[in-house]
């Protein structure tokens, strides 16, 4: 499952 | 941060600014759709809300402001100082078509059904159709001048980059995110079209022009 609360990407 | 994420970035960069420099120059915003640069300042607005509630790196900061920073100065030039050379006549696509179910989506399909999740679940959505309003102002003149087609090329590149981005996470993290990959994949698909004509016509030197 994915990281929900940091988003690094633009 | 892999080669394609930053080249993406950098691409996505060069189109934001291509696009402003153009209007600039030529003092002028013909044949530019103001509806999609409005979809992409409501893009950068609805995602990067976490500006103001975490801190990732002064890469992604910088970066983050200079995208809004760049979205509304466009909107700016085309509705306010170079009103008077806007294409509205032909910039009928009607957004409210996209905004509306993007925004049903983002509500019933997201990670976390949390304010700011939802808005960043919107953000991805209605990126990947914002560029619509602009292909349809070119499909209704029938042509785009060849410095549109260098920023279309760059806006349509930088998410074929991510694509490659996410599958090198996906090998070497074990990262994916099914929203940002599918809508992703859904962005590049409405350039192709767009990446033939590009390749058979503009880089050999002729204007883009479509058959009556």
């Amino acid at each position: 499952e994915t990281e929900t609360t940091e988003k690094d990407e633009l | 941060m892999n080669i394609f994420r930053l080249a993406g970035d950098l691409s996505h960069l060069a189109a934001i600014i291509i696009l402003l420099l153009k209007i600039w120059k030529t003092r002028s915003c013909a044949g530019i759709s103001g509806k999609s640069q409005i979809l992409f300042a409501l893009v950068f607005t609805t995602r990067y809300l976490d500006l103001l509630t975490s801190f990732i790196s002064l890469y992604n900061t910088f970066m983050k402001v200079v995208y809004i920073g760049c979205a509304y100065a466009t909107v700016y030039l085309i509705y306010m100082k170079f009103k008077a050379t806007y294409d509205g006549n032909h910039d009928t696509f009607r957004v409210e078509f996209l905004v509306v179910p993007v925004g049903g989506l983002a509500f019933l399909v997201n990670h976390d059904f949390s304010p700011l999740e939802i808005l960043w679940t919107f953000s991805i959505y209605l990126e990947s159709v914002a560029i619509l309003p602009q292909l349809f102002l070119i499909s209704k003149t029938g042509e785009a001048e060849t410095i549109t087609t260098h920023y279309l090329f760059c806006l349509g590149v930088y998410r074929a980059l991510y694509l490659f981005n996410w599958i090198w996470r996906f090998y070497f993290e074990g990262f994916f995110d099914m929203i940002a990959i599918v809508a992703g994949v859904v962005q590049t698909i409405l350039y192709c079209d767009f990446f033939y004509l590009y390749v058979t016509k503009v880089l050999k030197g002729k204007k883009l022009s479509l058959p009556a």
